[in-house]
């Protein structure tokens, strides 16, 4: 189904 | 210096349990307001932030910022040591190379000491970006952990849809298909509520195992707070009565 996504793809790294 | 002194040690003892599956290293952030916490699992899907005011504690003094790194692993070995009326106090020196656990029953006498060895971790923070979130569901914590646990035996991923009327939880696996719906409700039993805020509706997969692993903080929370946007990560958060508040962060799957 659905494929995970990573958290990286939406918060940058500060 | 840094010395903290939580009453009701338990609560500290239920933060470690609820993380320790998901987070194996961690960077605890002291300072003069409080303590916090950021950490990713290993696969970087999920993301543990804990945010606990000085206020919550009997007694907080914290001269200045600093970073304990602990292996949660361990430090829930320690925790296993106290007992569930024990208040706990926290100690670590500047330059600390170790974390001071005290556990103290002021009703038996029983008085527990251990000190945990930090370790160095080199671990990255994330900027989680102010998001105003276009749903937010509050539900009993109890009832979503049960939603939870017995959609994972049906299926790896939920569904989460929200509007204005319903949140629904719908799986399809190899069994069949289905859904659990909870309208808004706001009874006078206050367990029984269902909170819908939802200015704009939602539709997003999660895998449900680590709903699984954040439910093991409902009990530190009477409701959990689902926090949805479009484009965002799901927020799982648990407040901490008078102390502060634990949320899980999960990337969703989504459909090529």
């Amino acid at each position: 189904k659905g494929v995970q996504k990573s958290l990286g793809t939406f918060f940058k790294k500060s | 210096m840094f010395e903290a002194k939580l009453t009701e040690g338990l609560i500290l003892k239920k933060i470690v349990e609820s993380i320790k599956d998901i987070v194996t290293d961690v960077n605890i952030d002291i300072s003069p307001s409080g303590i916090s916490l950021q950490a990713m699992d290993s696969s970087h899907v999920a993301l543990v932030s804990l945010n606990l005011s000085m206020d919550g504690f009997e007694h907080y003094r914290a001269d200045t910022n600093m970073v304990l790194g602990v292996s949660i692993a361990n430090l829930a070995k320690v925790m296993k040591l106290a007992d569930n009326n024990d208040q706990i106090t926290l100690q670590a020196d500047q330059e600390a190379t170790h974390l001071k656990i005290i556990f103290e029953n002021p009703k038996t006498e029983r008085t527990t000491e251990f000190n945990l060895n930090l370790i160095t971790i080199d671990s990255e923070h994330l900027a989680i970006p102010e998001t105003e979130y276009s749903s937010v569901v509050t539900i009993n914590s109890g009832e979503f952990s049960k939603i939870c646990k017995e959609l994972f035996s049906l299926s790896e991923t939920v569904q989460i849809t929200t509007n204005t009327d319903y949140v629904q939880f719908s799986v399809e696996g190899e069994v069949g298909s289905g859904q659990v719906r909870l309208g808004h409700n706001d009874s006078e039993k206050k367990e029984d509520q269902t909170i819908l805020e939802v200015s704009e509706s939602v539709q997003q997969q999660f895998a449900i195992r680590y709903l699984n692993m954040f439910n093991k903080a409902s009990t530190l929370s009477s409701f959990t707070r689902l926090c949805l946007h479009q484009e965002q990560p799901l927020v799982v958060e648990f407040k901490i009565d008078n102390l502060g508040v634990l949320k899980y962060f999960l990337a969703p799957k989504i459909s090529d």
